[in-house]
């Protein structure tokens, strides 16, 4: 474990906290994309399978648990309790044009063509574009609200502070995963314009909204 | 080559 992962997870788990936490105390997912919330659902119970396993540490079972729980927690209250403020109008993406290639890719190129391997990979390759659907729903309503804004950075800055975690391991550990480092720096690419409008605009006091 | 590790990570 060093500071980067670390941080990392930490970022990762404040975003997650703090999505749940919106929808709850507003008692509105107006906003949120339901359709990226069931893939980061799926990426953990593919990613997770070895809970029950494979222990790593406590913290590694912990933090595991907590995502899944919370991921369900979520989508739980976007299609369920407050399925009336869901914005299905906006959220269009077609999560079968990402699922089925990542999919295919995850059969094509992984490190074991064995179940647990491949399950694996798919949620390696799934976790790197499961956003798009709530940046697509972003562009289409040209805003988003201030606390779903400080989400989506607190969710790209886990991934690009794992690239840092990948650069250290792998000089100070000799460890390093092609699949994990090439998924992860396309998942952290995808934010980037996100990154700038956030830098620009939520850091000094105003609404992200995208140009027309 | 790729050395494989236990899957340590999140």
């Amino acid at each position: 474990m060093n500071i980067f992962r670390l941080v990392g997870d930490l970022s990762h788990l404040l975003a997650i906290l703090l999505l749940l936490w919106k929808i709850w105390k507003t008692r509105s997912c107006a906003g949120v994309s339901g359709k990226s919330q069931i893939m980061f659902g799926l990426v953990y119970i593919t990613r997770y399978l070895d809970l029950f396993t494979n222990f790593i540490s406590i913290y590694n079972t912990t933090m595991k648990a907590i995502f899944i729980a919370v991921a369900i927690a979520t989508i739980y209250l976007i299609y369920f309790k407050f399925k009336a403020t869901y914005d299905s109008n906006h959220d269009t993406f077609r999560m079968e044009f990402l699922i089925v290639p990542v999919g295919g890719l995850a059969f094509l190129v992984n490190h074991d063509f064995t179940a647990l391997e491949i399950l694996w990979t798919f949620s390696i390759y799934l976790e790197s574009v499961a956003i798009l659907p709530q940046l697509f729903m972003i562009s289409k309503t040209g805003e988003a609200e201030t606390i779903t804004s400080h989400y989506l950075f607190a969710l790209g800055s886990y991934r690009a502070l794992y690239i840092v975690n990948w650069v250290y391991r792998y000089y100070f550990e000799g460890f390093f995963d092609l699949i994990a480092i090439v998924a992860g720096c396309v998942q952290t690419i995808l934010y980037c314009d996100f990154f700038y409008l956030y830098v620009t605009k939520v850091m000094h006091g105003k609404k992200l909204s995208l140009p027309a | 080559s790729k050395i494989q590790m236990e899957k340590d990570e999140l």
